[in-house]
């Protein structure tokens, strides 16, 4: 059987922030993942800068590899080309956005080299 | 109607420490 995303992508999905407000996916913003990481008592966010983004051996997957947080440190992902990520400023983007739309009626824009996508790591890795 | 947590929608990307 075909791999599918979570149920949580696809718009309409009600996402519950830190404080307890209740929004759309299609309608988060940047702060409300900032706002609800600051309020965390385990979670970080980091900037995740996409540095490549190749096509896997796998069907309608590809591997994208980032540069996390201030040490830049390399860490490479296989998804599904429709797989969401926020970047922020700009919201929603996927490797392949006309697919993401279609599956998930999510709106999205292209992930490119470059962007700065929003990610979590523990507070108190060390 | 189901109510997903916001820190599932954020890929946790957790480095390898290599210090």
């Amino acid at each position: 059987s075909a791999p599918s995303l979570p149920p949580y992508f696809t718009k309409g999905s009600i996402i519950q922030l830190a404080d307890g407000e209740l929004k759309r996916v299609e309608d988060l913003k940047t702060e409300d993942f900032i706002q609800s990481a600051e309020i965390s008592n385990e979670l970080k966010i980091d900037s995740s800068t996409v540095e490549r983004i190749d096509s896997s051996h796998t069907p309608n997957f590809a591997i994208i590899q980032f540069a996390v947080g201030e040490h830049r440190s390399q860490v490479s992902v296989e998804v599904l080309v429709e797989y969401p990520f926020f970047v922020f400023g700009q919201g929603w983007s996927s490797c392949c956005p006309e697919r993401t739309s279609q599956l998930l009626e999510l709106p999205c824009t292209k992930l490119s080299v470059g962007d700065v996508c929003i990610s979590l790591t523990l507070k108190n890795l060390r | 109607v189901p109510v997903f947590p916001w820190h599932s929608l954020v890929p946790f990307l957790a480095p390898t420490q290599s210090d």
